[in-house]
């Protein structure tokens, strides 16, 4: 593991008083390839990495720890920092029914998502309403309807041949009409170079105002994570990331990828396929992991 | 990496930049990378134009050629392909494309819906299998897949079929059960005939980093994988993960997936993709 290998690395520094450019130049270099192999953007490694080798210079050398886990700690540390503030669950609104918009690439963990938060908010003892504004997956209404029936939250389905902006205005009539609260609606993915898929989704924020907007993303994405997110982040203004498929073995860099470019917290982690299967963000744990 | 430009350090970390940013891991960055070393020490680098060579004839070294076809003239009836891969990936649509593929040539293609677990996942095949002109076999959802199998092999034997392709639920490689059920699929076909099943392709999403690898060998261990089908390759990821797959496991891609619709299914062909990651 990481700790072992910095340990390796550093054995020199022991009996020496400080940590210096030279004595810590290959540990770094070593962070950095895990940091890589985590899937962190490879300029938001470089940048990281930066800051870390600052940070580093000039610190006494611990004499209760071995330089690896004194290296190691540092580094964990600042994975936290990076991670770790920003509020961890939507922004209720003072004036119902509070909106969520869920967002994201095809196929990242979205529909399951907003069934998810349907269950979680019913828990509490809510009255959530889940919008099928996907009309372009095949059967993707019938997969919201199914997971909501599973669950006993209400979704709203459109008029058939509706636009999704349309599907979500009269969603909102039934949500204030019936006394839903809150209102989470599902999008088709897209892609963030799509120019007319891009201008639907900011058709549908326009008709459903959210509170929250939250990109989902797969924890297994790699180098792309800065592109997509910030591109979502661009148009639409993002409120929140989830990362989903966190019960496989991913390492999940895009979490540090994804907060860096954009600054949004990560609000959830999706652990698993069923509608239960929702934890709160831990960037102690998700810094771990990506260390390896 | 502009023409014209001459080749010293800046360019060589830009170069570093370029192809981790493909996905292309440590491992394969590496070799790569030491490949150019070697040939700049060799004082064989004059012109950006010269590194972009290696850099191309390296990675094509590292993919190996382009691969046969899937269904190649002369193959037994019915062909079976079953497709595998993590949740989302896009096994479903690449199933739909690969349908209306072969329904065009005039082949008589059945679907297996043996994903019986996700909501709507039969709906959605059967969506496809109506676009693409295919038959499905499709039983309630929570039946067995490997009886819908079984059945769907029942079916393409009796009707004459040309290709039977068999959708699979998403699943995690690192979850043992899921694995199970799996190679469960693939035994229930083998018994039918050891031949079968004939391609076994792995769907990984185009914006996988190096968890690709780690899917790639615990689907390669559980099933022995024939091939990669690479997704959404339009959108701005490169999928260079696949070079490792490749050069670890020698599992070659042989579709890339390049969009939603239904024709949206292309041959992988190794120089695009290369000439892709090279910008
Ligand atoms: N293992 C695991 N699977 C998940 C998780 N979240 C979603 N999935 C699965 O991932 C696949 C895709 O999920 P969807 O909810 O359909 O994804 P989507 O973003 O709505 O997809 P599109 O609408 O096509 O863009 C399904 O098989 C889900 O069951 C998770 O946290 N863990
Ligand atoms: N842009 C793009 N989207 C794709 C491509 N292939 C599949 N998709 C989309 O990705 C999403 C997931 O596709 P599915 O076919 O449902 O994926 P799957 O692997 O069957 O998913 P599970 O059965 O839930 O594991 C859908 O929204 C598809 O339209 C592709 O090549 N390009
Ligand atoms: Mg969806
Ligand atoms: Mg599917």
């Amino acid at each position: 593991n990481l700790t072992a290998r910095l340990d390796e690395t550093l054995r020199r520094l022991r009996g020496q008083g400080k940590l210096s450019e030279a004595n810590i130049a290959e540990a770094l270099r070593e962070v950095r390839r895990a940091l890589l192999e985590a899937d962190v953007n490879f300029k938001v490694a470089k940048e990281f990495i930066a800051e870390v080798r600052e940070e580093a210079i000039g610190l006494a050398v611990a004499k209760t720890v071995s330089p690896g886990q004194q290296f190691v700690k540092i580094v964990h540390d600042h994975l936290v920092q990076l991670l770790g503030t920003g509020s961890r669950d939507i922004a209720f609104a003072t004036k119902p029914p509070t909106r969520v918009l869920v967002v994201g690439l095809q196929g990242s963990g979205k529909t399951t998502l907003v069934a998810k938060l349907g269950l979680r908010y019913r828990q509490q003892g809510r009255r959530p309403l889940l919008v099928a504004c996907d009309i372009h997956r095949p059967a993707a209404i019938d997969q919201l309807e199914v997971l909501g029936k599973s669950v006993g939250v209400e979704v709203f389905r459109g008029e058939s041949g509706a636009a999704a902006e349309e599907i979500a205005r009269d969603a909102l009539d039934r949500a204030r009409g019936d006394g839903f609260d809150p209102v989470i609606v599902d999008t088709a993915g897209r892609l963030h170079i799509d120019a007319g898929m891009m201008q639907e989704v900011a058709e549908v924020k326009k008709a459903v105002k959210p509170h929250e907007v939250l990109f989902v993303a797969d924890a297994m994405t790699g180098q792309d994570a800065v592109q997509s997110a910030k591109a979502f982040d661009e148009a639409l203004g993002l409120d929140g990331v989830v990362l989903t498929k966190m019960d496989g073995d991913a390492r999940g860099g895009a979490a540090i990828s994804i907060r860096a470019v954009t600054g949004k917290p990560i609000k959830f982690i999706g652990v698993g396929e069923k509608l239960n299967a929702l934890e709160s963000f831990h960037p102690d744990r998700v810094a771990s992991r990506i260390l390896g | 990496l502009g023409a014209g430009r001459r080749v010293d350090d800046a360019l060589l970390d830009e170069v570093e930049e370029v192809l981790y940013e493909a996905d292309l891991g440590v491992e394969a960055c590496e070799q790569v990378l030491d490949a150019l070393r070697e040939q700049a020490r060799a004082q064989r680098l004059r012109a950006v134009e010269d590194v972009v060579a290696v850099l191309r004839e390296e990675l094509l070294r590292l993919l190996g050629e382009p691969p046969p076809p899937l269904l190649p003239a002369g193959a037994t009836r019915p062909r079976v392909i079953v497709l595998v891969g993590v949740n989302g990936a896009g096994k479903t649509t690449t199933i739909g494309k690969l349908a209306a593929r072969y329904g065009a040539e005039g082949k008589r293609v059945i679907v297996a819906a043996a994903d019986t677990f996700r909501a709507a996942a039969i709906d959605q095949l059967a969506v496809w299998a109506e676009r693409s002109g295919a038959e499905i076999v499709r039983q309630d959802p929570g039946t067995d897949p490997a009886a819908v199998v079984f059945d769907a092999l029942t079916a393409a034997r009796a009707r004459g079929a040309d290709l039977l392709l068999v959708d699979t639920a998403g699943r995690l490689h690192n979850k043992a059960n899921l694995m199970a059920e799996v190679q469960k699929i693939r035994r229930v076909l083998q018994r039918a005939d050891p031949t079968m099943p004939h391609e076994t392709l792995l769907v990984i999403d185009g914006v996988t980093g190096q968890n690709g690898l780690l899917q790639a060998r615990g689907f390669h261990a559980a099933m022995g994988l024939t091939g990669v089908v690479l997704t959404k390759l339009d959108g701005t990821a490169k999928g260079g993960v696949v070079v490792a797959v490749k050069t670890e496991l020698g599992v070659p891609v042989r579709l890339v997936g390049v969009g939603e619709a239904l024709d949206d299914l292309q041959d992988f062909v190794p120089r695009a993709f290369v000439d892709e990651i090279l910008g």
